[in-house]
């Protein structure tokens, strides 16, 4: 019985145990904040002495890159800290504040000049940020997407949320509804993290879709080799489908796997505050245990993960079986409209746009990704 | 003149519903001495054998699995041609504007000048200042171009129309209802 998601339950939820914690000295992950969004240490060292005394953790942020304000904590950049360095725990973890230095300044595209400036990085970026991709031009996240190549082509493992609003609606011309893809969460060279909720919210239990979490299809980037088996199958086999006016199915499809992210505690300006939700939850919970799983790598001698979907695509569809827990049932939010009536798409076996692969079960997840 | 981001929606801060938090609201032109910072992204090469590289260290039935590029391999795979320098550069110093600087990769050229300046440099462009709270944004709501010269040698200039970013994957507390029903 539990009352809320906490480093505790997602430990037991996905099978860490006290010994799956960072123990390399050249390992770290990250997370980047943009707007006016400040973390405050004395909120984590509180969250781990409320929630952290089941495993060995960091109680501190070791680097803030760019500017940490002095105002009060961010709801949201408080869960990201806390929840990175719950699953990647005992990490060296860094912050990216990107609250836009100058008042012209694209914050987004200052953290991707981050990225191409600075020679050593942590291995593992978390990202909570997206927008429609039907609102930016082609120039724009072509060049994009070319920064998560160049990020790649180095070894960086970069996650996006995937959205809170399922499928997303967009009314075209002409007064037809289309479901709406997001970006950079569409981008081919990024891992998307999707969400699911408990089947029985005060149990650790099965998971279900959470009907929030977003995917779909991009409009703007084909479907890469990696996926196209996976997705192919989802398409032929899926029981029911939205009509193909609402989606293009030659496009990116996303995410490419979950974690809870319903009802979280999250400790902010010294307070515990329950029921915190979205993909901005699951995210930095997945981009922990990649990190970890860099630990144990780096410690083999081998390289870190780098971009993750040709290998995840890979051990989940090769039948690494134990390493994911595949989510099946319930489907997320789409248009409110007579066609689909706020319905998107439907988690099934295998890959699905709601929650991709599913969830990671880290034990089996490690062992397979150890092998490479 | 060409226009990199014909596509690129400005969305002018609309009135916020009720019950939510304020958005974006416009304050006005900005002063023409005002102080911008414009980000000029040069068009790189080696797009597609970065591709390949990308696709060779991260697939594990590859033999190159694993073996990442530093940094500065990665600059010469995709610095822009010297041309493309040459050109950008001698463009913004013909408007003046000498206050640049570059990342590692060169791929990027980010640099001050006054309003104006940048207004004559990116015909069309027009800076007004939105506020929300106490945070304060200059940006466009007029699509910008550049001389036709420069269409092969910048994929856009950022700082002009995007704000800055919500926060998409939400976190914020679900209502009441949401809780009950759950």
């Amino acid at each position: 019985f539990h009352l809320g998601v906490t480093p505790s339950i997602l430990r037991k939820r996905y099978n860490m145990t006290a010994g799956d914690v960072g123990v390399v000295a050249n390992n770290s992950q990250a997370c980047a904040q943009f707007l006016e969004q400040y973390f405050h240490q004395a909120d984590l060292a509180e969250f781990m002495q409320l929630f952290g005394s089941s495993f060995a953790h960091r109680s501190q942020v070791d680097r803030v890159v760019g500017h940490q304000g002095r105002g009060k904590a961010g709801l949201e950049a408080s869960l990201d800290v806390e929840y990175i360095m719950s699953t990647g725990a005992n990490i060296s973890t860094w912050v990216f504040s990107n609250s836009g230095r100058h008042e012209s300044q694209e914050p987004f595209l200052a953290w991707l000049l981050l990225l191409s400036n600075m020679s050593s990085l942590p291995w593992v970026h978390t990202v909570s940020y997206g927008d429609d991709e039907d609102s930016l031009s082609l120039a724009y996240m072509e060049r994009v997407n070319l920064e998560f190549m160049k990020a790649a082509a180095r070894g960086l493992t970069i996650l996006f949320a995937s959205g809170d609003d399922g499928a997303g609606c967009r009314r075209v011309p002409g007064g037809n509804h289309t479901f709406r893809p997001s970006f950079p969460a569409s981008s081919p060279y990024v891992t998307t993290v999707g969400g699911t909720s408990f089947k029985n919210p005060f149990l650790v239990t099965a998971e279900v879709t959470d009907y929030i979490s977003g995917g779909g299809f991009s409009n703007v980037f084909p479907m890469p080799q990696y996926q196209a088996a996976a997705v192919g199958r989802f398409l032929r086999s899926a029981p029911k489908l939205p009509p193909g006016s609402y989606f293009n199915r030659s496009g990116r499809a996303y995410p490419d796997v979950a974690a809870l992210s319903d009802n979280y505690w999250v400790v902010t300006n010294r307070v515990p505050l329950p029921w915190v939700s979205g993909t901005s939850a699951s995210t930095p919970v997945v981009g922990g245990m990649v990190a970890l799983i860099n630990d144990r790598r780096l410690g083999r001698g081998l390289p870190p993960l780098g971009f993750l979907n040709p290998a995840l695509y890979r051990l989940a569809g090769g039948g690494h079986s134990d390493a994911i827990y595949d989510v099946t049932h319930g489907c997320h939010l789409s248009c409110l409209d007579g066609t689909v009536q706020g319905q998107g798409f439907c988690a099934g076996p295998a890959w699905d746009p709601v929650t991709g692969w599913g969830t990671p079960n880290f034990p089996g997840l490690l062992r397979a990704l150890l092998a490479p | 003149g060409h226009a990199p981001e014909p596509d690129q929606l400005f969305r002018p801060p609309s009135p916020p519903p009720p019950q939510r938090a304020p958005g974006w609201t416009h304050s006005g032109r900005v002063d023409p001495r005002h102080g911008v910072q414009l980000t000029f992204a040069l068009r790189q090469r080696g797009a597609q054998r970065l591709a390949q590289i990308v696709d060779a260290v991260s697939d594990p039935r590859s033999p190159r699995y694993g073996q990442y590029l530093s940094l500065e391999q990665v600059r010469d795979l995709v610095q822009p041609s010297p041309t493309t320098l040459l050109t950008v550069l001698k463009w913004l110093q013909g408007h003046g504007v000498e206050n640049c600087q570059s990342v590692t990769t060169r791929d990027f050229v980010e640099c001050h000048m006054p309003a104006s300046t940048a207004e004559r440099l990116l015909p069309g462009a027009e800076f007004h200042r939105f506020v929300k709270g106490q945070q304060s944004t200059v940006r466009s709501p007029r699509p910008y171009t550049v001389p036709d010269e420069l269409a092969q040698h910048l994929d856009f200039v950022s700082g002009l129309h995007r704000f800055p970013p919500e926060r998409r994957g939400s976190s914020s507390t679900r209502d009441t209802k949401d809780v009950g029903s759950g």
